[in-house]
């Protein structure tokens, strides 16, 4: 599978929401 | 793909909708499903009048979503005094749009050999949610971001003593889909989408706490008078 970068942007937004 | 999606949306029980004494005797109860692409408002017609009841019709005002018979109604045969009919009446979401206060009301006309009768009822959002209401994972990042943090609401969503899995089955059974999901200091936070038949998107943050029956809802919209009624789907479908 290609690592689009899709996980680590999901993880980036969810880290912001919880420590904004 | 799931029992859940096989089976269809919640569905409420039937409350009466159209009580006998306002309506010489002819008594409505309903409710809505939404199956497998299908919207159906589901009748129960019950003649409580000392005379058989004929000729019955139905027509819907317009109404925020365009919802409107898409046939007749089909009572078959005079329905005499103490009969009860059930009548499965399918919907099409294409009729006429007029913005209804609240958002989900609709106003509806019956017609027999006696009369005409007025009633109203409101109906839950979800049974407006399509099938393909899955985000593609780039378009939802793309979404969230390009859409104003003032069109962002947030409830909480009490008493549900559900984890993230469960809490994501149940959802999706009702084509509220979860495009990703994410563990943040022991929270569970689930990403997800959903779309309304005439095409509006609404993006969810969904908070799970292990251990903490209080969930975290936060919905963006770019029509964010829709968001309230998402949210009570959201109770609706949970906690049933």
């Amino acid at each position: 599978e290609l690592d689009d970068g899709l996980d680590e942007a999901f993880s980036r937004l969810a880290q912001s929401r919880t420590n904004p | 793909s799931g029992v859940g999606s096989l089976s269809g949306s919640y569905v409420a029980p039937k409350a009466v909708w159209l009580p006998a004494m306002k309506a010489k005797g002819l008594e409505i109860s309903g409710t809505f499903t939404r199956q497998v692409g299908s919207i159906t408002m589901d009748l129960q017609l019950t003649n409580k009048a000392l005379q058989a009841m004929t000729d019955f019709a139905i027509q819907f005002n317009r109404n925020s979503f365009g919802l409107a018979p898409a046939a007749p109604l089909q009572v078959h045969a005079p329905l005499s005094p103490n009969q009860t009919v059930e009548i499965s009446l399918p919907l099409s979401s294409v009729g006429s749009v007029m913005k209804m206060e609240p958002l989900n009301n609709l106003q509806v006309a019956v017609k027999n050999n006696i009369d005409v009768f007025y009633f109203s009822t409101l109906y839950s959002l979800h049974i407006l949610f399509v099938e393909d209401g899955k985000m593609d994972r780039q378009m939802f990042l793309a979404t969230w971001k390009d859409i104003p943090n003032e069109n962002e609401a947030q409830f909480q969503i009490r008493d549900c003593p559900l984890n993230s899995e469960a809490v994501s089955t149940k959802l999706q059974s009702s084509n509220i889909f979860t495009v990703a999901r994410r563990t943040v200091e022991g929270q569970d936070m689930l990403y997800q989408s959903l779309k309304l038949t005439n095409g509006i998107w609404v993006l969810a943050e969904l908070r799970v706490q292990p251990g903490n029956p209080s969930l975290t809802l936060s919905l963006k919209c770019r029509a964010p008078e829709v968001s309230q009624h998402v949210h009570q789907a959201y109770e609706t479908i949970l906690k049933n």
